[in-house]
């Protein structure tokens, strides 16, 4: 849409529907656009390219970027927590991330912690046999406080690099699912003071405004660290996380590109900013 | 909500005697921004403005009501109408098995509510079977397997063989166990997978089902008109579910879904749990999107 046209209403008033209909949201759409405007304003903009670059840097600039820890002494095991609400992701994001850190030549144990949804374990099971990785499991109906309690002592004896704990998806308006998620939090702090090194909301980049809600109970509940924003290979754009990023200081850590294990990419907000507006 | 947001708006109404253009411009603007904060994806939005705006100017101002109320009634009353009935027939006459096939994005809820449908058929008197055709996620089989176990529900299923196939000889084993409705469970999928829908297009070839239902999440985004519209391109399905409604999201794709393809929405998926199954009622999903 930037191609050869001047900087007009209509172009704005376009610029804004496709940033609503990436799932930008109202008020961080109006954001955005009052920032474009005084800009464009100031620097007297006539070019769309120049336009066009603008959009970009400011939404990439919108996007809190984690500080990597220089991990001199990184924690033995680190634990990374993986929560979030039903079907976005979570096992296949963590068969993902759990093949990244085998390439790397750690240690990783997987923790089949839904111990709710039919073959939960199962399918974790199969992922943990295509990777490489050993996996602790209990029963299906069991509590996964206990399952988690158990993987993290086996995480200690056996000199694990990298744990990573699969819960059940749950809706963060569920007060007995988020205090359950709670006392697995408590559970995991018990055994390892300094854990979870990694707390990961998983989000699904079809979902829209809920996205938001989802990130605001899930911080409330366990804390979050980052967010790994999935099925990104499709048509949805996943926008919300601006507000995410920008309103709650979430970093975006990875994205999913598909259903394979290699599917996991390191979030770049400059590409993400270009995908808004192909 | 938006009544009291448009009270704001509607202030220069009193003493007016009508609704116009003038007086309800800044009324309209905010249920844009309310429906496109529920998730309505926004050409849908502006389309429905305007039906809006059509259906308000020139109205008396009614007195026994605020003129935030009024408006508010105008919305709601053309967003239930906009939604359609209530209606959760599906097609099973015929020679038996009538057969279902269920298709979606990932992760939207089709195995769950294929658990959910035999157990309402199973109520209704009909003597469902689950079909598990989906032979590409780790433990896709096993997890519609646990599920049929769990409501004494037959489930066919076929190693090392293909979607098609499996769809096919399960019509044999229908009639076998006196089974009269199958219920197929497909892969998730994305809508721009040439190969995927592919797939879908030759189960509905060959299989021709008599119902197919496209398994949407409720608090999918602006995205929901893409995937719904090259779905039904692709199928021509007959209804929608729209799943996780037991959330807190808006719901809006349910007027976007409704709207680009006006197929009717069949069932709401409130819950994990094989009975968390409603039929549509468009009075609730118009207040739940108007928030
Ligand atoms: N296209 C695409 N599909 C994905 C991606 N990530 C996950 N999926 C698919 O989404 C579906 C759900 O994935 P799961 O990993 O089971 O999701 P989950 O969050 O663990 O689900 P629950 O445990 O039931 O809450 C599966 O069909 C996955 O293959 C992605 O990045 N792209
Ligand atoms: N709260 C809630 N969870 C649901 C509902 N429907 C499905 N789920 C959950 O959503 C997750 C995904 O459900 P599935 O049935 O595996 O989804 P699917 O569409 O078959 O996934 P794929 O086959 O990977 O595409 C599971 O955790 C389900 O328990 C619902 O109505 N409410
Ligand atoms: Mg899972
Ligand atoms: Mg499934």
């Amino acid at each position: 849409i930037f191609f050869a046209r001047k900087i007009d209403d209509d172009l704005l008033e376009e610029i804004e529907d496709l940033l609503i209909s990436g799932d930008v949201g109202v008020s961080t759409t109006q954001e955005i656009m009052e920032r474009v405007k005084r800009q464009v304003k100031r620097k007297n903009y006539d070019s769309t390219e120049q336009l066009f670059d603008l959009l970009k840097t400011e939404i990439a600039g919108m996007f809190i970027t984690r500080l990597q820890p220089t991990d001199l002494h990184p924690p033995k095991p680190r634990v990374i927590f993986v929560i979030g609400v039903n079907g976005t992701g979570k096992t296949t994001s963590i068969a993902k991330l759990a093949l990244r850190y085998h390439q790397q030549g750690k240690q990783v144990l997987l923790v089949a912690a839904d111990t709710f949804r039919a073959a939960a374990i199962e399918q974790l099971q199969i992922w943990a046999e295509r990777v490489g990785a050993e996996m602790i499991k209990h029963h299906e109906g069991a509590d996964p406080s206990a399952v988690v309690y158990d993987a993290l002592e086996a995480a200690k004896s056996r000199q694990k690099d990298i744990v990573i704990i699969d819960t059940a998806g749950r809706l963060h308006t569920k007060i007995n699912l988020m205090e359950e998620l709670k006392k697995m939090q408590r559970v995991i702090q018990k055994v390892i003071p300094e854990a979870p090194h990694q707390t990961l909301l998983v989000l699904d980049a079809t979902t829209g405004q809920n996205s938001i809600s989802q990130s605001k109970q899930f911080i409330d509940a366990v804390g979050v660290d980052g967010i790994i924003l999935t099925k990104l290979d499709g048509t949805a754009k996943g926008g919300a996380v601006i507000a995410i990023s920008y309103e709650l200081g979430l970093p975006v850590d990875y994205v999913g590109l598909g259903e394979k294990i290699d599917d996991l990419e390191p979030f770049d907000p400059n590409l993400f900013a270009e995908g808004l507006f192909q | 909500d938006l009544t009291a947001k448009l009270e704001a708006t509607l202030k220069k109404l009193r003493g007016q005697g009508k609704l116009t253009e003038d007086n309800i411009a800044d009324s309209l603007k905010e249920i844009r921004r309310s429906l496109l904060e529920a998730d309505v994806n926004y050409r849908i939005a502006k389309e429905f403005i305007e039906r809006i705006r059509q259906k308000a100017v020139g109205e008396e101002v009614i007195r026994s009501v605020t003129p935030g109320q009024q408006i508010v009634k105008i919305v709601h009353d053309e967003l239930v109408e906009l939604m359609g009935k209530s209606q959760s027939d599906l097609k099973l006459s015929g020679i038996p098995p009538a057969i279902i096939m269920l298709c979606g994005l990932q992760g939207s809820g089709k195995t769950t509510f294929a658990a959910k449908l035999a157990n309402f058929l199973r109520k209704k008197g009909r003597h469902p079977m689950l079909v598990a055709a989906d032979i590409y996620r780790p433990a896709a089989i096993q997890q519609l397997q646990i599920l049929g176990k769990n409501l004494n529900v037959p489930v066919y299923a076929e190693e090392n063989s293909v979607p098609v196939q499996i769809c096919r000889s399960s019509i044999k084993a229908a009639r076998e166990k006196s089974c009269d409705v199958l219920i197929l469970d497909t892969a998730g999928r994305l809508h721009i997978d040439q190969e995927m829908m592919q797939e879908l297009e030759n189960i509905k070839k060959e299989i021709t089902p008599q119902e197919i239902l496209f398994v949407a999440d409720g608090m999918t985004g602006q995205d929901a008109v893409n995937a719904a519209s090259q779905f039904l391109e692709r199928l021509d399905f007959h209804g929608v579910v729209l799943t996780k409604m037991d959330g807190d999201a808006r719901g809006g794709a349910a007027l976007s879904i409704r709207q680009v393809t006006n197929r009717p929405i069949k069932f709401v998926g409130i819950g994990e749990k094989p009975d968390a199954l409603e039929t549509f009622h468009p009075e609730r999903m118009a207040s739940r999107i108007l928030g």
